[in-house]
């Protein structure tokens, strides 16, 4: 059989998992909305809602995983981050998107699109960071 | 007596990284 293949992805990406918003309004994972991020986000005295726009995907050094360099915020500050390839971001006016989408869908039973160039994700910042 | 499960409720910004500092504004 394949080598141990260690699934890193957080438990709350599985389909069905219950997902507070910051209004106490609680949404399965697949039911998030672009909407819900944006709102949650306003009403959060600590966090503040940012796109980042994916400008490079490469492999990472892992087999399973790709290194994603987004352009955050309005002064496009660039963040490279190292993830596995079915880790799923949030993509503005399209939901849940992976490098592969299909092992997202068969590890997490989470409907994806495939993450690509150009696509805008939801991130955050801290407000108070100054 | 069977006690409820508890189900596990995540908050929202679990599942957005963080992926920058916040730059002077």
């Amino acid at each position: 059989s394949s080598p141990s293949s260690p699934v890193a992805l957080p438990p709350f990406f599985m389909r069905g998992s219950i997902i507070q918003l910051a209004d106490g309004e609680l949404k399965r994972v697949e039911d998030l909305k672009t909407e819900d991020f944006i709102q949650s986000a306003e009403i959060s005295s600590e966090l503040k809602i940012d796109s980042s726009t994916v400008e490079r995907i490469d492999c990472g050094q892992s087999p399973n995983a790709v290194l994603i360099q987004f352009s955050v915020g309005e002064l496009k500050a660039q963040v490279c981050v190292e993830v596995l390839v079915e880790y799923p971001f949030f993509v503005f006016g399209q939901g849940w998107s992976s490098c592969c989408p299909d092992r997202t869908t068969q590890l997490f039973e989470l409907s994806c699109a495939k993450l690509c160039v150009g696509d805008v994700c939801v991130s955050l910042t801290l407000r108070s960071l100054r | 007596n069977v006690e409820p499960r508890s189900v596990p409720v995540f908050p929202w910004h679990s599942l957005v990284p963080f992926l920058a500092p916040t730059q002077s504004d």
